[in-house]
């Protein structure tokens, strides 16, 4: 973090976090992948920048930097996952961009990339509004774009799923089945339970029927 | 086929196979995937078993060693030899069984790989390839697991006859989870600290039979166990292990990087962490594993939200897809797009280990901090949201979910360990603070 306040030589994989805190967002109506990318760097920036202002303000007040450390370990884990959220947001982004695919299927993936970081935007809001960096009027574009996306990625659901491509043997499930025959599975399923070998099970004999004849 | 999966099939505006090879690196890894995976699923001796939920946990466990020893067999007659490859046919001849014999392939073999010596994988490689000896990795304690430096175990070197002598103190020392240690394994690499010359110098692993290579008893001073029923992962006997004066050779130390002469004199590695190599790695593929279960269990939710319906949306009108519902839809749909987002990072992650590791193997390490941290950052973030996303899914099939017959349940005691096995995830996010902070 010193090396980044100095604007020293750092790695690629966290240079934004040197960024300009006062900036505000860039979003607009149409939720464009840059604005959201950019929200989630300047929330890890943020995040990390308040967790080592409180280390040292801690270490001011006279605790030693460990006993300042051990105090700051919420702040720090929030920075750590937001640090994270970024990275996959970041990683999602740039394949689904350079994917060798046809427009129609880039323009899904796109939608479910939108989809992910808006919702990680809207389920940590507060971090993301806390000192302003959205306005209440760009929250509204997520929200409103969070419905139009789940919309639009409706009529692909099952499409996305297949592309998973799982033999139903590798699921193992009745609910997952390709051919979706998830009644007759669930009662093929059902006959297997080792209650159903006999008709009538020892146990009515030994606790059930005694119970009715006293 | 279901007319409501008919249908969707049909209404989707993209090409379901192009996202497959994007998934998994291009149409001839698809292709040998599902060779594999049908190669599996059309192979009578993988198909006999009852219902994985109606077997009781000994059966569990045999019914796994058997089809996990048939099928390494089997990959090596095919001659598939790329670990993914072999997962692929594994995964589809006998799903969510936890393979007892999992730590010996993905961890014991390549720990001696990387951090033995040359004499060392020699001696010891082709007789675990060939399974004359079956090994695990033994570190986490039954007090201690991810804090690594305050392992209890000891191995002391005493030069008089060269050998190490290895004691597990306390009862908090005693090894605790390794998986096949309690009954599979005859021998494992134990995590200890080191001690010579009077001093602490750290932990390093030792190559420690534990079994004899015939009859499968103790060896002396070795009491171990199966330490019972879990969670999940039943059909693997997760074991415990005390060592009560176990004498080795000075030779089991495994030496590549840090050594201990002769003489006791301890000669230290160049970069402390170096260790953590087999940690690393298997971090860097718990990512891409984690997507794997998340994309499971949304491939279960989405197909049965498409095929039941609940609930008539105008008053006498037809019941609706719960697709069709939007609180569905919000709940499903994210997850959907989180399972794709950690396949796409699990990818990144494995590649930029392999291309870290290639480095640390020509001897530059100024990279293994970064990928220490990247890689438990993400193993962390990609297990929270894997066992989050797998219970909402349950929770999106409605009562059906709670049954086994939904798969459901055992996706979820499948890959919830992710979050506490390899180093617990607030730890890992730690470490992620600290690496930032230094940095």
């Amino acid at each position: 973090y010193p090396d980044i306040k100095r604007g020293g030589p750092i790695h690629e994989f966290v240079q934004y976090l040197g960024a300009d805190l006062t900036q505000k967002s860039c979003m607009t109506e149409e939720v464009a992948l840059g604005c959201l990318l950019k929200a989630f760097q300047h929330r890890a920036a943020r995040l990390l920048s308040d967790a080592a202002a409180r280390i040292e303000n801690l270490v001011r007040s006279g605790k030693s930097r460990q006993e300042a450390w051990d105090a700051s370990t919420v702040a720090l884990t929030w920075a750590a996952k937001a640090y994270c959220h970024t990275f996959v947001v970041r990683t999602f982004s740039q394949i689904v961009s350079d994917a060798a695919v046809d427009k129609s299927t880039k323009d899904v993936l796109t939608a479910l990339c939108k989809l992910y970081a808006i919702d990680g935007i809207i389920e940590n809001l507060g971090e993301f509004i806390e000192d302003g960096f959205f306005s209440p009027h760009q929250v509204s574009f997520l929200k409103n774009k969070l419905a139009d996306l789940l919309a639009e990625i409706r009529p692909n659901a099952v499409a996305l799923v297949d592309a998973f491509d799982y033999p139903d043997k590798t699921l193992d499930s009745c609910l997952g089945r390709y051919d979706g025959q998830v009644y007759p599975a669930l009662y093929e399923y059902a006959k297997n339970s080792p209650f159903n070998e006999q008709e009538v099970l020892d146990s009515y004999h030994k606790f059930i029927k005694p119970a009715q004849t006293e | 086929m279901n007319p409501d999966l008919a249908q969707e099939r049909r209404r989707a505006t993209f090409d379901p196979e192009q996202v497959t090879s994007l998934l998994y690196r291009g149409p001839e890894n698809v292709r040998k995937r599902r060779y594999l995976q049908n190669a599996a699923i059309q192979d009578q001796v993988l198909r006999g078993s009852k219902p994985w939920a109606f077997q009781s946990r000994v059966e569990q466990y045999e019914t796994a060693l058997q089809m996990f020893i048939y099928m390494m067999k089997k990959l090596d007659e095919m001659g598939v030899t790329d670990p993914l490859e072999r997962m692929y046919y594994q995964e589809a001849g006998a799903p969510h069984y936890y393979n007892p014999m999992a730590l010996h392939t993905g961890m014991f073999i390549p720990s001696i790989e990387k951090q033995g010596t040359k004499e060392q994988k020699e001696r010891w490689l082709p007789m675990a390839r060939s399974l004359q000896l079956i090994g695990t990795y033994a570190q986490t304690e039954m007090g201690h697991g991810t804090f690594i430096r305050g392992l209890e175990t000891t191995a002391s070197y005493d030069p008089s006859n060269q050998e190490f002598v290895l004691n597990s103190p306390t009862v908090t020392s005693m090894k605790f989870w390794p998986g096949g240690l309690g009954k599979t394994s005859n021998c494992c690499l134990v995590m200890a600290q080191l001690i010579t010359q009077g001093k602490k110098r750290g932990i390093h692993l030792f190559f420690v039979q534990i079994r004899d290579l015939k009859t499968h008893r103790h060896m002396p001073g070795v009491e171990s166990g199966d330490i019972g029923p879990k969670f999940g992962f039943n059909s693997n006997d997760n074991g415990y292990l005390k060592l009560s004066n176990v004498r080795i050779p000075r030779e089991n130390m495994l030496m590549r990087y840090s050594k201990v002469l002769e003489d006791g004199t301890y000669v230290p590695p160049t970069n402390q962490r170096i260790g953590y190599g087999t940690m690393v790695f298997v971090r860097a593929h718990i990512v891409t594993n984690s997507a794997r279960g998340l994309s499971k269990a949304c491939v279960i939710a989405i197909r049965y939200s498409a095929v039941r319906r609940q609930t008539e949306v105008s008053p006498g009108g037809p019941e609706a897809q719960i697709i069709d519902y939007q609180t569905q839809q919000y709940k499903l749909f994210p997850l959907l797009a989180t399972a794709y987002a950690m396949y796409f990072t699990g990818r990144y992650a494995e590649d930029y280990y392999e291309q870290i590791a290639s480095e640390i193997e020509a001897g530059n390490l100024e990279s293994l901090n970064q990928l220490h941290a990247v890689c438990a950052g993400l193993k962390a973030f990609s297990t929270w949201a894997c066992t989050a996303g797998i219970e909402t899914c349950r929770l999106c099939c409605g009562g059906h979910g709670y049954s086994h017959a939904s798969g459901i349940p055992k996706l979820y005691t499948y890959y919830t360990p992710g979050c506490t096995y390899e180093g617990e995830n607030n730890v890992m996010m730690l470490q992620v603070a600290r690496f930032l902070m230094k940095i």
